[in-house]
């Protein structure tokens, strides 16, 4: 059954969704089926794949008990990738779900039976986290094997890695997903001419030497121009030093899951 | 008595803490006393200005009626700029305050007081908020006075514009706070020579033609390198052209308020 890789990390603007919706482009072009699943109201990784947000489309209806995830499941026009896209209400999950039990797991349940069956023979189920640990994220977590956290090369963006390796081990302590790991730390916007972008590299090796990522993403404004057209940077710029990172990542991943 | 900035945006990453940290520190050094606010669990303002998140420092006790808002200022070791810093609680408001009646008016009521007796004749309160809309921000939202978004002039930040003004608009009509006011939107990280910086600014001053400041804030490595060091822009690089753009934003907010 399919892999369940979270992306998040509560800083803000640290290449979540760039890296959510180009490596489920690498992997589909790798011959790994993938289902992205935009888990962020803002909507970024729908609009990045040229798809609209629309009401009743997400994961919000099953996360509040009306419908099922293998229903919100549509083609993104390209092979071997699907999506279940973001829609505005789901910003209201993170007040509904908080007056309910069980809160942490409601997506573990919704996902549950689309693993089973399986109706795309996936390889891999990649889910887009908004920048927070609110209990939408907390649910993404909940739902998933591994947590790729996007780290931009900036010292800001290094302050907040503690905290969400604590809820990574909470979780696990708290029995809501007691087999969630690390799949690794990915530097985003790595640009080698700056001296704040080594040593933030540095220091992150220095805390988590094994759980650095191979693969840098270069700081490439190709990557920034591409939601624009409503297109993967490997269909915007194929060779691309950012698309070329992307396919490498994309490798690691196969090796690391044997996708 | 002094006027009350929210500086905010759903999107991640596009400026808000960097925008609120400096153009502070820009404005006490124009003789303009000012009280920085961090309401972003992360911390980011709290540690850019050198201090730590450390518990019951924030404003979280008063939001729960615990203590009240004059009590949690502290110095900042800069002449004129006052701080009440974050701590890691303020996340938990985020659920707790959705089982209360009043919930947007929380902060209102907390800063009502401190605006009154005014101790420090302060000429304007900034609130730095978190990367979403949930009640952190609304309450926000609620208890200022005007609102400055800033925008990264990238593609994707663009897409959030719409919603966080229909927001301002939900919280006039709903009477949580019916003189918000939009104060405007800041472009940041702009980037003179790339086509896509200048794309994101004309369109935003189309669809906005009264909204934008004149104020760019230019894409400066610097700016990203002052927090690691624990100082403003105007005590690590203040000649650089991040500094000047946040001292000429602080002009046109004195000149826009009468400060
Ligand atoms: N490697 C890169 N090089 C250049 N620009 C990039 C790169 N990765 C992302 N970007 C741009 O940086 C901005 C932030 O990236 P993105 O929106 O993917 O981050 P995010 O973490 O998903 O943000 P949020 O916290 O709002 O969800 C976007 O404008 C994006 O186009
Ligand atoms: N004008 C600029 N030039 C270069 N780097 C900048 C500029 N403004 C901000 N940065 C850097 O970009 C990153 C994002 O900025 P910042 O953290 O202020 O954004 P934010 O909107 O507060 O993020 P969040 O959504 O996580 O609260 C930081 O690493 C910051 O140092
Ligand atoms: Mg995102
Ligand atoms: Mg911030």
């Amino acid at each position: 059954s399919a892999q369940v890789l979270a992306i998040a990390n509560q800083k803000g603007g640290v290449g979540k969704t760039t890296t959510a919706v180009n490596l489920a482009a690498a992997l589909a072009e790798a011959k790994v089926p993938t289902l992205l699943i935009d888990m962020d109201p803002q909507g970024n990784a729908t609009s990045m794949l040229g798809l609209e947000r629309t009401d009743g489309a997400s994961l919000y209806g099953p996360m509040n008990g009306e419908g099922i995830a293998r229903d919100k499941i549509i083609e993104t026009g390209r092979k071997g990738l699907w999506m279940i896209p973001a829609e505005v209400d789901l910003a209201a999950l993170e007040t509904e779900m908080a007056r309910r039990d069980n809160y942490l797991r409601q997506m573990k349940q919704v996902l549950g039976p689309l693993r089973e069956t399986d109706p795309f023979h996936l390889g891999m189920i990649i889910i887009d986290c908004p920048p927070a640990l609110g209990l939408i994220s907390m649910n993404c977590l909940g739902a998933a094997d591994s947590l790729l956290i996007t780290l931009q090369t900036e010292y800001l963006a290094m302050e907040g890695l503690g905290q969400i390796l604590s809820v990574l081990d909470q979780l696990r302590e708290a029995g809501v997903n007691d087999h969630l790991e690390l799949a690794g730390v990915l530097m985003t916007m790595y640009d080698k001419r700056m001296r704040l972008s080594q040593e933030v590299v540095a220091q992150v090796k220095e805390h988590l030497p094994d759980s650095v990522f191979k693969t840098m993403i270069p700081r490439s404004v190709r990557l920034a121009e591409a939601p624009s057209f409503g297109q993967t940077i490997l269909e915007y710029d194929r060779w691309n030093p950012g698309a070329r990172a992307y396919k490498k990542l994309a490798k690691e991943l196969i090796e690391k899951y044997s996708l």
